[in-house]
């Protein structure tokens, strides 16, 4: 996955992502793809969740799906997360489950609880960054208001670390794939680099739906195991997602 | 041409949007989630208009098991054994899962495990 935000000179905050899922889940030959990415696309859909006829929150899922991967309440905080492998994985954390030690919180669950009960940006932050859970992950998260953004990496256990848009230092957007931000990624993987770069070419006056589609239509940050792109501008309350393709050449992750 | 070399790094796109072409395979459908309905029933909609789709993809995730397991253990395992952990999961999300198992025809276990391949699949 790669997700970022990215805030204009006038301090609008913009949220987006490429959803990649379905790594060694079945190759086909005879198309070049992933089965189970090509499986998952026509079962992504846009949710508007609902209190007395009212709005409380909106998403981009999966049918079948009840966590969240993707959303944003309305004039408040856009959230995504993004996958965050280790040996201390999730299959830990099930075990636990398992065996009665159920202080953890499942990811998706959490997501979706903070998008429905939180009420501000600060809180979602303290939720998603205190919260013990049983798989770790990268939370990013922005907020309606000039440099309320961040990445917030997490273990299971604890958070590892908060990275925040700073603007006076002239950190206009922050970009996460599935790497700790302050280590190399895997050499074969590098999707970040190709990310920043656009996004440092698109420079922070032309920041718009239009130039962070560019940035997340462009391989390998668009890659064979994309299955949606979604933007989101928390101040117009606004979210489009678009079911992607990888025609090749292109990249299997 | 260099963007033809594995990973395939593309000068960095521009004018791509509004989306259409090769990259774009379709808009994204709308729905309404009533959260004041029973979490039984909330996605009942969704489900009766995707309903195939959401099979074809378990399905699949069963092959793919059975490609690797072929004596079909671990497909009973998620059927009889995954089932038990609904009680234990927070309650509305059980209850949707319930709801979501129902509407479609699929076994309970398949749809907790199509909701936890995320905790499943960090290693």
């Amino acid at each position: 996955c790669t997700s970022l935000v990215a805030e204009d000179k006038s301090g609008k905050l913009y949220h987006a992502r490429n959803l990649d899922f379905g790594l060694f889940l079945g190759w086909d030959v005879k198309n070049n793809s992933w089965m189970v990415t090509e499986l998952l696309r026509p079962l992504v859909v846009n949710v508007n969740f609902q209190r007395n006829n009212k709005t409380v929150f909106l998403s981009t899922s999966f049918v079948g799906y009840v966590g969240m991967l993707t959303g944003m309440k309305p004039g408040v905080f856009t959230l995504t997360m993004n996958e965050r492998f280790s040996i201390d994985g999730g299959y830990l954390g099930i075990l636990e489950w398992i065996l009665g030690k159920r202080s953890g919180a499942w990811m998706s669950f959490l997501t979706r609880s903070v998008l429905e009960n939180a009420t501000s940006y600060d809180e979602a932050k303290t939720l998603l960054s205190k919260t013990k859970m049983l798989a770790p992950a990268y939370f990013i998260l922005g907020g309606n208001k000039s440099g309320e953004a961040c990445v917030i990496t997490r273990s299971r256990e604890s958070c590892l670390d908060i990275w925040e848009l700073d603007i006076k230092q002239g950190r206009w957007y922050v970009l996460e794939t599935n790497y700790d931000h302050w280590k190399e990624p895997l050499f074969i993987d590098n999707r970040r680099a190709p990310g920043m770069k656009c996004m440092n070419k698109t420079t922070q006056e032309n920041i718009s739906f239009a130039t962070i589609y560019d940035v997340l239509s462009t391989k390998p940050v668009l890659n064979k195991l994309t299955t949606y792109t979604a933007l989101m501008a928390v101040s117009d309350a606004k979210l489009e997602a678009y079911l992607r393709d990888c025609p090749d050449p292109c990249i299997p992750w | 041409r260099a963007q033809d070399v594995p990973p395939y790094t593309e000068d960095c796109r521009s004018g791509t949007y509004p989306p259409s072409g090769q990259t774009f395979r379709g808009t994204v459908p709308w729905y309404k989630v009533n959260l004041d309905q029973a979490p039984h029933e909330r996605w009942q909609q969704l489900i009766s208009d995707k309903k195939i789709q959401l099979t074809a993809l378990i399905q699949s995730i069963k092959n793919l098991a059975k490609s690797i397991f072929p004596s079909g253990k671990l497909i009973e395992i998620v059927d009889n054994d995954l089932p038990l952990l609904i009680g234990t999961l927070p309650a509305q999300y059980g209850e949707e899962m319930k709801g979501i198992a129902d509407a479609s025809g699929l076994p309970l276990g398949e749809v907790i495990l199509f909701n936890i391949f995320y905790e499943v699949f960090t290693v």
